[in-house]
């Protein structure tokens, strides 16, 4: 039992529970925008159980980790981390601030913001091209 | 691969499809749903969490045609929606929790909901820790088919806001749940504006009155000005109305004039008269006539069982319908109007030809809202030419039924409840 003594629970302690990792760094932002679809949207269609044969993920999961150990390219990193501000109501300023930050650490729910779309034929190259078409936008947007 | 992963796809869509918006639906209308046994959370006891997730089903059932069942009993692949808690690595799920913080849910669209037993979820109102209805209603959102929303005040929100007060779904969140599953539609036994004289706290007695609208034994209460029904309805009739027949009326007259003040409620061959003050039907009202009592007693020349009926004001005349029949009754006479009954097209004609109730119409309505009468018959609703408009179009016929409109795009969210969550 987690350690509490007031009767509606409000003080419970959680002595031996472990906590989610706080968001302070690049690498960690950008796990936060990987996993949450910002940087590449997550097929969060299926159910995944341990142990799945779920070779439709694998592919996934292999870009997922060429993406991370590579590094996202900054601008890649600066276009997701702007979407994730816009939508969170943020000042949008492309850096990793501290309201950033505050945000990203708050409870949330665990499915993705954006989704793969189903409907498109999907497969990985048709999703970076779509990616680094969006850089060009915001580029010339930049520019 | 991509042969193999279509195929993968595709079976797995079986349960659910694509809606023609292209978001995913269910196609059924009565949901089951469970608390996974080896899913209990260790924080709240189990009808807690229970209760909880009973209200959470419950408050997408009042603004959508969805109903939800708890069912404990059915092989778990019959269930489709499945809830349960766990920590870390949790219910065979390789989503992984990340323990105190972050993540506190997450829901696969094959209806399977999982909360982070990390977090401290706590009851509605509890003023601390997480909201577990604000976070399951989310997560159900999500399973019915909904994405996240980042609009302020969208239950669908992606991130955690502290409960405000009066946590409920709101006005563009149900357009976006009625545009994958459609809107409420139904028919009614009755509608009425309810009328009740108050005093202020300067002793002056202003009226005001409420709108209702019955369906067999529940009851909605109808807020005209935020569009929508009361949260939290519909009741069960017998909770508000205290003495009248619990599964349903057939009508509900309030007969006002500068003489008279009286509310009836009719079923079958009986009628009953209410006792605002008492807030129940009479036994025996200040006249002395003890109820209930015979509509052919009360109401000379009216045949029963009736199908609806309304009081008019301008001739304090009652008009009671019955088949293509209409009986209007004179009140101050105590006897029919001459010439009635006569038939429904000659009291109320179309202004356009062929579009009539043609008889056996389920409600008829005099809205103080709106200063106008209907006349609704299953989903579609007939206003009835008011003197303003006559005023305007003095060719247009008396008591003429203007062209029909569907009753849940002029009364929204008027949406049932499984029977099972009438009482929460």
């Amino acid at each position: 039992e987690k350690l509490f003594h007031n009767r509606d629970h409000s003080d419970v302690q959680n002595v031996n529970s472990h906590r989610a990792e706080v968001i302070t760094d690049k690498y960690s932002a950008e796990l936060f925008l990987s996993r949450y679809g910002f940087i590449m949207p997550v097929n969060w269609e299926e159910v995944q159980f341990e142990g799945s044969d779920a070779s439709f993920n694998d592919d996934f999961l292999d870009n997922f980790q060429d993406l991370i150990q590579e590094g996202t390219s900054s601008q890649e990193f600066i276009s997701a981390l702007e979407e994730f501000q816009r939508v969170s109501g943020l000042p949008v300023t492309g850096l990793l601030d501290e309201a950033t930050k505050l945000a990203m650490n708050k409870p949330r729910c665990g499915v993705p913001d954006k989704e793969i779309d189903l409907n498109a034929p999907v497969t990985p190259e048709n999703i970076m091209v779509s990616i680094s078409t969006d850089i060009h936008q915001s580029q010339a947007v930049r520019r | 691969r991509k042969r193999h992963l279509a195929t993968l796809v595709s079976k797995n869509r079986r349960r659910r499809d694509l809606s023609e918006t292209g978001y995913m639906a269910f196609s059924k209308r009565v949901l089951k749903w469970r608390l996974i046994g080896e899913g209990y959370s260790s924080q709240l006891s189990v009808e807690d969490q229970r209760y909880i997730f009973r209200l959470a089903f419950r408050m997408w059932s009042e603004v959508s045609p969805l109903e939800f069942v708890e069912d404990t009993r059915s092989p778990l692949e019959d269930v489709d929606i499945r809830l349960g808690f766990g920590t870390g690595r949790h219910l065979g799920c390789n989503q992984r929790f990340d323990g105190t913080g972050q993540e506190f849910a997450h829901a696969w669209f094959l209806g399977d909901i999982h909360f982070d037993d990390d977090e401290h979820f706590t009851g509605p109102n509890a003023g601390s820790g997480i909201s577990l209805l604000k976070v399951a209603v989310h997560e159900i959102g999500h399973v019915l088919g909904l994405p996240h929303i980042y609009r302020p005040g969208s239950v669908m929100q992606p991130s955690y806001l502290p409960q405000e007060s009066g946590f409920e779904v709101d006005w563009m969140d149900r357009k976006a749940i009625q545009h994958l599953y459609g809107g409420c539609k139904g028919r009614f036994n009755t509608v009425f504006d309810w009328i009740r004289k108050e005093r202020t706290p300067y002793g002056e007695v202003v009226i005001r009155f409420n709108t209702y609208f019955l369906r067999d034994g529940w009851y909605w209460l109808y807020e005209n000005r935020k569009n929508r029904t009361r949260f939290g309805d519909p009741v069960a009739l017998q909770i508000g109305w205290r003495g009248i027949p619990m599964d349903g009326v057939d009508a509900c007259v309030h007969v006002w004039s500068r003489k008279r003040d009286a509310v009836y409620f009719f079923k079958g061959t009986q009628f009953w008269r209410y006792d605002n003050a008492n807030d129940q039907v009479f036994r025996q009202d200040p006249e002395g006539h003890r109820y209930p009592r015979l509509i052919s007693e009360g109401f000379p020349g009216v045949v029963s069982p009736i199908d609806t009926a309304f009081y008019d004001r301008r001739q304090s005349h009652i008009y009671f319908f019955k088949n293509t029949l209409v009986y209007a009754f004179d009140v101050e006479a105590n006897s029919l109007a001459r010439g009635f009954p006569k038939n429904i097209r000659d009291v109320f004609p179309a202004v356009e030809s062929g579009d009539h109730p043609d008889g056996n119409i389920d409600a008829a309505y005099f809205s103080y809202t709106h200063n106008a009468i209907f006349l609704l018959k299953g989903t579609r609703f007939w206003q009835v030419v008011g003197s303003h408009e006559r005023w305007r179009r003095p060719f247009l016929p008396r008591n003429g039924l203007l062209p029909h409109k569907e009753v849940d795009q002029h009364w929204f969210d008027i949406c049932n409840v499984h029977p099972t969550a009438l009482r929460l």
